[in-house]
Order: structure tokens, then C-alpha cells, then sequence
């Protein structure tokens, strides 16, 4: 039987002038990490639904990808989490937003599937499943990274300069 | 944002995503990717990541769009993957990209901005890490 496995750590404009050798060897060695633990439970056996759950929640742990620890910032310094999954055999999917606990997201969009009939959580509701059903949680600080934080602050001074409500989706 | 999707031996696909957004977004704003069909999205045809600026895998309901592409259109997963990636994103003005797995253990990851940080192992063993379009 076949299997297959892929990762991804977000998407952007970064130029060639913006690279740092140094980063994308961390970044490399993060997403190798990320695919081999999926890939791995996919090879003893193991299920789709475990492998992408594992993987997703190693990249949260890393604080380079913008997931978890190493999130970006909202407007007023805040984290606001957001996960969902989904399996494709029996259509259940679970999906969590705003979260500011948990300190891995896409465990709480997978109780949110297999332990609720909802599909999607948000906000306090979502924080307080987190509590109810025994996640590891975090304080906000555990959150923080400096790199996070700068681009908040250059995105408030972008904001500051440009049309009202630039930059907000 | 991360992601992953999955084709186990017993033939189920699997995807998560999960992410914080984006630097300076409004308070109570909700992105792609817990948006199922949007952001994340699986059926016994192919599973779906998707990384970018959110609102515009919204409005296109990305994820589901690949999948239902396959399912209506009998597109490859790569045709249905570049079609949308390259075709009805940037004609909204978005800019991302996406990973999928099929059935058969094909891979894509297309994307239409500078850079995607990803990686893979498809159904053939054929194993491959970049960050760049370039790489």
C-alpha cells in the first residue's frame, strides 16, 4: 500500500536580500523534523489523522513557524490561535479559533472533532474546552518571541502611514 | 502558518493546519485556515493545507475548490492545485500556496508567492525539502 506525507511552514514574500543562511538552516531542520515524526507513524502503520496531528503540533512547538509558540501578534499585542483538521475517510473535521491557551492548537481542533458534535470553537469557549479537557496550557508569555513582536511593531508603523485599514484582510 | 496532510496504508487521507495569523490582524479576526474547505479540507479523493493571506482562500474556497475539481472536473491533483493556486487566487489579488495528497499518493505544492517553506515524501518515496522558488 501506498502512502505519502507533506508539511508546509507558511508562505510569504521573502526576498532574496531577507534571507539568513542561518534561519533557513533552523527552518530547514524544522520542517525535516515535522515531516519525518508524520512520515514515521505513517510507515509503522499508523493513521493519517496521527500523522499530520503529530506534525503540525511539532511545527507549534517551534518557535519559528507562525503557529502556537512563535504566532504573530493581533493589533493590541494578543495572540489569537486558530486549527482545524479533518479526515477524509469519515468527513469529521474540528476547528478551533481564537485560541489563547492551548499550547497546541491542532490538539484542540481534534478533541473538538472527536469529543463535541461541533466543528468549530472560537474565543472563550475554545480556551475553556482546553482547560475542560486537560491540554497542556500556557501562560502568554510562553507565546512571546521577540521576532513576533517586531513585526507587530512594524506593521503599526505601516498601518500608521498608510490607508485606513490596510493590512487587516 | 503549518500544515500537513497524510495517506495512510489503509488508504485514509488526512489534513491540519493551524496557525496565528497575521502580524497587527484585528482582534476577533478569523483566517483560512480553520475554515474547513477553505484553509483545510480532506474527502477519500485528497487532503489540503493551504498557507496565505486568509481572506482570499476564503473567497475561493480553496481547499474545497481542489477537491471538488477532482471530483467534478477529473483533474489530476496537480492540474486542480495549479489551477486554483495560479489561476483563481491571483485573479482575486491572493498570493500563498497550498499542500495536497491524493488517493494514489501524488503530491503537489504549488504556490504563487516568493516562497513556501515545505516538504514531502509522496507515494513513490521521491522525498523533497525547499523554502524558495529558487530552491
Amino acid at each position: 500500500m501506498t502512502i505519502a506525507f507533506a508539511v508546509h511552514g507558511g508562505a510569504g514574500p521573502v526576498q532574496n536580500a531577507e534571507r539568513d543562511p542561518e534561519r533557513d538552516t533552523a527552518l530547514r531542520a524544522g520542517l525535516a523534523a515535522a515531516l519525518d515524526a508524520g512520515y514515521r507513524i505513517l510507515h509503522e502503520g499508523g493513521s493519517a489523522l496521527d500523522a499530520v496531528t503529530t506534525a503540525v503540533a511539532l511545527l507549534e512547538d517551534d518557535p519559528l513557524f507562525n503557529a502556537g509558540r512563535g504566532a504573530d501578534f493581533t493589533l493590541d499585542g494578543r495572540v489569537e490561535l486558530e486549527a482545524a483538521v479533518m479526515d477524509g475517510h469519515s468527513r469529521a473535521a474540528g476547528a478551533v479559533t481564537g485560541v489563547s491557551i492551548a499550547r497546541n492548537p491542532v490538539r484542540l481542533a481534534r478533541r473538538v472533532m472527536e469529543a463535541t458534535p461541533c466543528v468549530m470553537l472560537g474565543f472563550a469557549a475554545a480556551d475553556a474546552f482546553a482547560r475542560t479537557e486537560g491540554l497542556e496550557c500556557e501562560p502568554p508569555q510562553y507565546f512571546f518571541t521577540e521576532a513576533r513582536w517586531q513585526a507587530l511593531q512594524r506593521e503599526k508603523a505601516r498601518l500608521a502611514d498608510g490607508p485606513a485599514g490596510a493590512g487587516h484582510g | 502558518t503549518v500544515g500537513a496532510v497524510a495517506l495512510d496504508v489503509q488508504g485514509r487521507l488526512a489534513a491540519a493546519t493551524s496557525t496565528g495569523g497575521r502580524a497587527g490582524k484585528w482582534p476577533g479576526r478569523i483566517g483560512d485556515s480553520p475554515l474547513i474547505g477553505a484553509g483545510t479540507w480532506a474527502d477519500e479523493r485528497c487532503a489540503v493545507s493551504a498557507t496565505g493571506h486568509g481572506e482570499y482562500f476564503i473567497r475561493a474556497a480553496v481547499a474545497h475548490d481542489i477537491a471538488a475539481r477532482l471530483a467534478y472536473a477529473g483533474q489530476t491533483l496537480a492540474e486542480a492545485a495549479d489551477s486554483v493556486v495560479h489561476g483563481t487566487l491571483p485573479a482575486l489579488g491572493g498570493s500563498g500556496g497550498v499542500i495536497a495528497v491524493d488517493a494514489d499518493g501524488r503530491v503537489a505544492m504549488p504556490f504563487n508567492s516568493a516562497g513556501m517553506y515545505r516538504a514531502m515524501i509522496d507515494g513513490t518515496g521521491r522525498r523533497e525539502l525547499a523554502l524558495y522558488r529558487d530552491d
